[in-house]
């Protein structure tokens, strides 16, 4: 995350860092059921195999020193069939839900987050010097229409119909590399809603380059129909 | 509005001297009401749905002070809110008083400096109330008034068509009925989501005026556009022409600051070219080193001179992008008029958490989002809510921002909302806990991904709309009322016909008005109409972190 914050240990409990088998964090995702986490399919390059993966719930501190740690390794991956940068992993076993793991709410099918509505991006990736390496950082800026990030000043029409933006126009803070996969999450009705996966971008915290995220909203049906076939 | 012909704001009230009260069963039965009154020129109610009381009133909110008050809500005749003329004006009933020339009018009721052929008692029906400018007989060129001027007996006052279609500058502010695009494509409606999935929802962006299908520009473009009805074109800019120079609805011509500045400077006309830090200003026609859309074509009615310091996007303070590089934008230093302080100060608050303690009258924390996640209004803004809950009246509240805060001692923080037709909501936020609890949460094991809020049985979430389960006893202790009994309180607004969906079943306590205050019944206590209930709170539920985030500022 550039710009923002160290976040307040714990307060985004459905945060995960997804690591190879050997413990190197490099991206994020999101917890949405005890068993099933939601990722960004670039994420799941380096291998198709489980095995090469592993979860860790429960923690503040890329060291993952904290006693509330849960670590997993994977029963399945599933990639969205069609090629968006959305992706789905089964835990070996159904975390333990309390105080410090806990998944995020789904959006309603085909919900579009309203211009402007601020929302919350997490992750332990690169910092480009903001600090708080190490550390769970946040930052909050505004969703803005794809009709306005499409515009050629902006992503000049990169940006499909299930993907969203989010970003300051001016730049300063974004998500970056690291926290891909990891949650963008809006406040509604008294709970957190992951509405985007963080996926793209030109740069990161760039004027007029806001960041790209998986529109959750689009793939809530295959999300429901893989769960439960699973 | 739920009642046709009229333009409803809740949590409002007008304390008009002018006003009758009635018992009445519904809120058309007060629209009746009103549109039958004799003893006077009716032009707004309030209703209370849960008392249903209902008054009606001579004034409404442009020409009386507009008071919050819960649990009620103004309906205002639409009529008496147009301030534009269909026809020749007979049927104006707006509050210009000022002639074509800007003489003051004289009042209706007064017999100097002209003596009136046409007065309030000659022509009741006329409203000729204070000294708006009216029509009473028919004039071919419209609304008029006696001047106070001795030596002008009458003139017109120019009061601008509601059929006009053009627009002013960008035309962020055009709020007529075109829905058309320049190609020919009919605009789809703002509410809808076919063809085109978007994110303008007219509910959530109230004060954008998201009507129908009319092209609009809610995000600042150089025109109004909209979404089409094609499916293969997603939207495209209208043609509307711009309204002329001598155009009544050209915005007011503002008073240029060129030494100084006031509030967030956006009269500043001056020509500093040089940022806080010694910077020199990009011109603002120019897009290296920095490529924008704050152009002079974009924003035609902001003076985006050279590389003078301007404010044409309502920021804090005139700006400019900078010649170098590496920084894209500073503010610049004008120097403040006068004494005023500085605008809201932009310093980050420290910490805080969600949550208040008493009242909240001490509550300094950032939210700024209603019970019903609507953005609150900026205290030192007034519109879209004229008020009196400033900085300067209530300095120590701390009314900063849009945050929410408690000024006069209501039971929760509170702000005024940015919806036009919700003056007023209670935050959302919870009351802090007493003291640490002693047990452990509730364990959810198998947490809910379904996206509605699942009904809850024995504790309540929020404000706890969704609450189904069995309490039916009030905090006083007193039997609920069975929602479909009409002793000992007979009553119309909250049965299980009116409100299907809302569990409203037996006696057990509902929240189908989205009370802040939670979970309601009417009593069988004759002398208490209503009470609230006591509902435990519940534990862990996706989304919904225990340890609160805190949600610091990215800019």
């Amino acid at each position: 995350i550039v710009g923002g914050c160290v976040s307040k240990p714990h307060s985004w409990p459905w945060q995960i860092s997804l690591r190879t088998s050997n413990g190197i964090h490099f991206c994020g995702g999101t917890l949405i059921h005890p068993q099933w986490v939601l990722t960004a399919t670039h994420c799941l390059e380096r291998s198709s195999r489980p095995s090469a993966y592993k979860v860790l719930l429960g923690v503040h501190t890329e060291l993952a020193t904290e006693p509330s740690k849960q670590e997993m390794r994977l029963e399945k991956i599933v990639k969205e069939p069609n090629g968006a940068d959305i992706a789905l992993l089964k835990l070996e076993r159904p975390a333990l839900i309390n105080e410090k793991v806990q998944p995020a709410c789904l959006p309603e099918k085909d919900y579009i987050v309203p211009s402007g509505t601020e929302c919350y991006v997490t992750g332990w990736g690169e910092t480009q010097g903001t600090g708080g390496d190490g550390t769970l950082k946040e930052t909050g800026f505004p969703v803005i229409e794809n009709r306005v990030c499409n515009r050629p000043a902006y992503l000049n029409g990169r940006v499909k119909d299930h993907e969203m933006c989010a970003g300051n126009i001016e730049g300063g803070t974004d998500s970056c590399q690291g926290d891909s996969g990891g949650p963008l999450v809006c406040y509604a009705q008294n709970r957190f809603v992951v509405q985007g996966v963080t996926s793209w971008g030109l740069g990161c915290a760039n004027a007029m380059k806001p960041g790209v995220y998986a529109r959750v909203s689009k793939f809530v049906d295959w999300i429901d129909r893989t769960i439960k076939t699973n | 509005s739920d009642v046709e012909g009229y333009s409803k704001t809740e949590g409002a009230w007008i304390l008009s001297l002018n006003k009758r009260t009635y018992s009445v069963n519904t809120v058309a039965e007060c629209a009746t009401k009103c549109n039958t009154e004799t003893s006077f020129t009716c032009k707004s109610f309030i209703y209370n749905e849960k008392d249903q009381e209902c008054w009606t009133a001579a004034a409404n909110s442009k020409t009386d002070s507009v008071f919050r008050r819960s649990s009620t809500a103004l309906y205002e005749k639409n009529a008496y809110l147009l301030e534009c003329v269909n026809g020749i004006g007979t049927d104006y009933r707006g509050t210009k008083s000022k002639t074509n020339s800007g003489k003051i009018c004289q009042r209706w009721d007064s017999s100097y400096p002209h003596r009136p052929n046409f007065t309030p008692q000659s022509n009741p029906r006329a409203d000729l109330d204070s000294n708006f400018c009216r029509n009473p007989d028919g004039d071919s060129n419209g609304p008029w008034c006696y001047t106070t001027d001795a030596n002008t007996r009458w003139e017109h006052c120019n009061v601008p068509s509601c059929s006009e279609e053009c627009i002013v500058c960008n035309g962020v502010n055009y709020r007529g009925k075109i829905s058309t695009t320049e190609n020919g494509f009919t605009c789809q409606r703002w509410d809808s989501q076919k063809p085109h999935n978007h994110g303008y929802n007219p509910s959530t962006l109230p004060q954008k005026y998201l009507e129908e299908n009319y092209c609009r520009n809610p995000d600042g473009d150089p025109r109004p556009w909209c979404f089409t009805t094609s499916p293969s074109k997603r939207w495209e800019f209208c043609s509307i022409p711009r309204c002329s120079k001598s155009s009544p609805t050209e915005p007011p011509t503002i008073i240029p600051e060129v030494d100084c500045v006031t509030n967030q400077g956006l009269a500043y006309r001056g020509t500093i070219a040089v940022t806080e830090t010694g910077k020199t200003c990009q011109s603002w026609s120019a897009q290296t080193p920095q490529t924008h859309n704050r152009t002079p074509q974009n924003y035609p009615c902001k003076d985006l001179d050279n590389n003078y310091c301007r404010n044409p996007d309502n920021e804090r303070r005139p700006w400019c992008y900078t010649t170098d590089p590496a920084t894209r934008w500073e503010y610049c230093n004008v120097t403040r008029c006068g004494n005023e302080a500085a605008p809201d100060d932009p310093v980050i608050p420290p910490d805080t958490e969600n949550c208040y303690e008493g009242n909240g009258s001490n509550y300094r924390g950032i939210t700024s989002e209603t019970i019903s996640g609507k953005k609150c209004q900026r205290w030192s803004s007034m519109t879209p809510h004229k008020h009196d809950k400033t900085q300067e009246a209530f300095p120590n509240a701390d009314l900063r921002r849009n945050w929410c805060r408690n000024p006069d001692g209501d039971q929760a923080p509170w702000c005024y909302t940015t919806d036009p037709a919700v003056r007023w909501e209670y935050c959302n936020l919870e009351k802090c806990p007493t003291k640490p609890s002693g047990t452990t949460r509730p364990i959810q094991q198998e947490p809910s991904t379904n996206t509605q809020t699942p009904a809850e049985r024995d504790c309540k979430t929020g404000n706890g709309e969704t609450y189904r389960g069995p309490t039916s006893v009030t905090v006083l202790g007193v039997t609920c009322q069975a929602w479909s009994a009409q002793t000992p309180h007979q009553h119309s607004s909250f049965t299980p016909e009116t409100h299907p969906t809302k569990g409203l079943e037996g006696n057990s306590c509902r929240n189908p008005d989205g009370d802040v205050n939670g979970p309601w019944c009417y009593t069988t206590d004759r002398n208490k109409k209503w009470d609230y209930c006591q509902i435990s709170d519940s534990g862990l539920e996706c989304g919904t972190p225990v340890v609160k985030p805190k949600r610091c500022f990215g800019r």
